[in-house]
C-alpha cells in the first residue's frame, strides 16, 4: 500500500503516478493531480504518506462530487437519451435504468432507437419483456429521428412517467452518424420542451484516453447530461471518468456493475476514488 | 508532435558534445508520455524505453542535423519490429474442418468479427459455418443469424442452453454437411470470471480450436495486459484481431498485448460492415501509436 506508512520522497510521486496512469487517469490530468498534491503537501507541510492519502482523497473527491440532482421535468414524462461508442453497454444500461425506475412504481416506456444494428431491437424487446416495461419500435432501417418523434408523442399520450431511448453505437469521428444524432436530439426537443432532460454517454470502463476525445464529441453534437462508466466489474478502474470531468464538466451519474438487470448503482465518489487508489 | 518535442528536447544538447544521463533521460520522458498518451501498458513503455535508450541517443542521432526526427524513426523502427510478426495468417490444418474459436471481453466485436471473418473466407474459396455458442445475451443468436441471413453464410445454433453441446452439434454439423472451417461466436466473459472461464475450457478441450483468438477493441487502456494474460493464460490465444481502428483511438493496447503475450494480431477492424476486416499492418500501426 503506497500510503501505508513512510515519508514522502521523490519515490512516492513516481508510484503514485503509476498508480493513477495505471488506473487509466490518463497522462495529462495524473500530472495536474500530482503536481495539486505537491503543492498541499507543501503548504501544509505534510511529511507522513498516510496523510497525503487523505489529502488526494479530498482532492479526487471535490472534483469527482455528483452534480446536483439529476434534472426532472415537472410535467411527465423525464425523457432520458442514451448514447456512447459501439459495444459500450447502452442497450444493458437501459434495460437497467427501466428496472431502477419501474422498482420506484414509475411508467416506464423504452424506445428501440437503434435501427441500424442486426438484432438491436429484439435485444432491447427481451429486456423490456424482463423489466415488464413497455416498448416503441420499427423495423430495422427506419429513420431513428422519424421514430424518435413518434415515440415523444406517444409516450405523452400514454402518459408514461420515464422515456428512455435508445440509440445506435457510433464512433465520435464518424460525421454523417454524429450528425444523425444531433438531428434526433433536435427532433426530441422541438418535440416536447425540454427533453431530452438527461443524455448519459455510456463509457466502458476499459477504455483509455480516447474516452476523453468521445466525450468531447459527443458533447459537441448533444448537452451530455452524464456519463455511466459500465463493466466496473472487471479489473479496469475507469480513471478516465476524472479526466473527462476536469477537462469537460461532465459528472458520472451511474456505474455498471454487471450483465444483470439490477446492476446498477448511482455514482459513489468515494468508493470510486479508494478502487483507484487500490 | 513526439518529433518537435524531441527536436526541442534534443537541440539543446547538441553541440554540447557528450550527453549527460538527464539530457537523455529528457528526451526519453517525452517518448515514456507519447506512448503512455496512447494507452500504452506503462510496463511496457518502462520495458521499451529502457530497451531503446542507448541507441535512441546515440552518435547517429547526436550527429544528425534533425536529431528529434532521427529519434522518432528509431522508436517507429523498434515499434514496428514488436509489433509484426511471422505468424500472422490464419492456421490451415490438414484435418478438415479448421477450427475457429472468437473469445474476449464483453462488446469488443466478437459477434461482427465472426461474420467478416467467415465473409474474408469465402472470398478464398472456403464454406464456412457460424456457430452461435452465445445463449446468455439476449438477441446474441438472433445477431448472427440475422448477420449470416443477409450474407448468404451458413449458420448453426441450437435450441439448447450449453454452450458446450453447442459448439460440439456444430462440429458434427459442419463435417456432415462438408463445411469448413467453423467459426464458433463465444459470449463476452470477464477474464475474472471463474465459471465462464472455465466453461471456455470446456469448449476448447471438446472441440480442439486450430485458432482461439481474441477480439480486442483498439481503444482499450491499461487493463488491455491484465485481460489478455488473463485469457492467454487460462485458455491460451493463438491470435488478435483489434477492432474499432476506424476510430481516432492510438491503439497503444496492441504493442501492449503482443509484448506481454507474444501473440500475433492478425486481422484489423475497420468499420460495422461485414467486408470491414482488413489485415494488420504494423508499420502502419507503430506511426499511429506514435501520433
Ligand atoms: N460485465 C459487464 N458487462 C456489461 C455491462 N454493461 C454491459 N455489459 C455487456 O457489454 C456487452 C455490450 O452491451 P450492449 O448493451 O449491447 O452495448 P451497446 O452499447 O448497446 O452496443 P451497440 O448497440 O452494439 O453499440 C453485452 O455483452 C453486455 O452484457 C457491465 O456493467 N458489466
Ligand atoms: N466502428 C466499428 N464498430 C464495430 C467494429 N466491430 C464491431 N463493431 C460494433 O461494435 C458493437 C459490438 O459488436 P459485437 O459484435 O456485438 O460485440 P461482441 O463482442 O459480440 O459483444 P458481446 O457478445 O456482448 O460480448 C456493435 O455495434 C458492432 O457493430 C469495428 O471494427 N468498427
Ligand atoms: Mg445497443
Ligand atoms: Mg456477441
Amino acid at each position: 500500500d503506497l500510503f501505508g506508512g513512510g515519508e514522502i520522497d521523490e519515490e512516492f510521486y513516481e508510484e503514485l503516478e503509476e498508480i493513477l496512469v495505471s488506473g487509466d487517469v490518463g497522462v495529462q490530468t495524473t500530472l495536474k493531480l500530482v503536481e495539486e498534491l505537491r503543492e498541499e503537501i507543501a503548504a501544509r507541510r505534510i511529511r507522513e504518506r498516510s496523510e497525503a492519502r487523505e489529502l488526494l482523497e479530498d482532492i479526487l473527491g471535490k472534483l469527482l462530487q455528483t452534480a446536483a440532482e439529476p434534472v426532472t421535468p415537472e410535467q411527465p414524462p423525464l425523457v432520458i437519451l442514451l448514447v456512447g461508442v459501439n459495444g459500450s453497454g447502452k442497450t444493458t444500461s437501459i434495460a437497467k435504468l427501466a428496472h431502477f425506475y419501474k422498482q420506484q412504481g414509475k411508467k416506464v416506456l423504452l424506445v428501440a432507437g437503434d435501427t441500424f444494428r442486426a438484432a438491436a431491437v429484439e435485444q432491447l424487446e427481451i429486456w423490456a419483456k424482463r423489466a415488464g416495461v413497455d416498448i416503441i419500435k420499427q423495423q430495422q432501417g427506419t429513420d431513428p429521428a422519424a421514430l424518435y418523434f413518434d415515440a415523444v408523442n406517444a409516450a405523452v399520450a400514454r402518459k408514461a412517467d420515464v422515456l428512455i431511448g435508445d440509440t445506435a453505437g457510433r464512433l465520435h469521428t464518424s460525421d454523417n452518424l454524429m450528425d444523425e444524432l444531433n438531428k434526433i436530439y433536435r427532433v426530441i426537443n422541438r418535440n416536447l420542451e425540454g427533453a431530452p432532460h438527461q443524455v448519459l454517454l455510456t463509457v466502458d470502463a476499459t477504455t483509455g484516453h480516447n474516452a476523453v476525445a468521445q466525450a468531447e464529441k459527443f458533447n459537441q453534437t448533444l448537452p451530455l447530461t452524464g456519463l455511466i462508466l459500465t463493466k466496473l466489474d472487471g479489473t479496469a478502474r475507469g480513471g478516465i471518468v476524472v479526466g473527462i470531468r476536469d477537462q469537460l464538466d461532465i459528472p458520472v451519474s451511474y456505474i455498471g456493475t454487471g450483465e444483470k438487470i439490477e446492476d446498477l448503482a448511482p455514482f459513489d465518489p468515494r468508493a470510486f476514488t479508494a478502487a483507484l487508489l487500490q | 508532435s513526439l518529433a518537435d518535442k524531441l527536436q526541442n528536447t534534443l537541440r539543446r544538447l547538441r553541440g554540447k558534445g557528450k550527453l549527460s544521463e538527464q539530457d537523455v533521460d529528457a528526451a526519453m520522458r517525452e517518448i515514456r508520455l507519447a506512448l503512455l498518451e496512447a494507452d500504452v501498458n506503462f510496463k511496457v513503455v518502462k520495458e521499451f524505453i529502457a530497451s531503446i535508450r542507448a541507441r535512441a541517443v546515440g552518435e547517429e542521432v547526436m550527429s544528425s542535423l534533425t536529431p528529434g526526427q532521427q529519434v522518432v524513426k528509431i522508436v517507429n523502427d523498434e515499434l514496428t519490429r514488436l509489433l509484426g510478426s511471422e505468424n500472422k495468417s490464419l492456421a490451415q490444418p490438414a484435418k478438415s474442418p479448421a477450427k475457429f474459436m472468437l473469445v474476449g471481453l464483453q462488446g469488443s466485436g466478437k459477434t461482427t468479427s465472426a461474420a467478416k471473418l467467415a465473409v474474408h473466407l469465402r472470398r478464398s474459396g472456403k464454406k464456412p459455418l457460424l456457430v452461435a455458442a452465445d445463449i446468455y445475451r439476449p438477441g446474441a443468436v438472433d445477431q448472427l443469424k440475422k448477420l449470416s441471413a443477409s450474407e448468404n453464410l451458413d449458420f448453426f445454433s441450437l435450441e439448447q442452453s450449453d454452450p458446450v453441446a453447442i459448439c460440439k452439434a456444430g462440429l458434427k454439423f459442419a463435417a456432415h454437411e462438408s463445411l469448413d472451417p467453423v467459426i464458433f461466436d463465444t459470449a463476452g466473459r470477464l477474464h475474472i470470471d471463474d465459471e465462464l472461464m472455465s466453461e471456455l475450457g470446456t469448449i476448447k478441450d471438446q472441440v480442439k480450436p486450430d485458432e482461439i483468438l481474441m477480439i480486442l477493441d483498439a481503444m482499450t487502456g491499461q487493463d488491455a495486459v491484465n485481460a489478455a494474460v488473463s485469457f492467454n493464460d487460462q485458455v491460451g490465444i493463438s491470435g488478435i484481431i483489434l477492432t474499432k481502428l476506424d476510430g481516432d483511438t492510438r491503439g497503444g493496447a496492441a504493442l501492449s498485448v503482443r509484448a506481454v503475450t507474444g501473440c500475433p494480431i492478425k486481422f484489423t477492424g475497420t468499420g460495422e460492415k461485414v467486408d470491414a476486416l482488413e489485415p494488420f499492418y504494423p508499420d502502419r500501426m507503430a506511426s499511429r501509436i506514435l501520433g
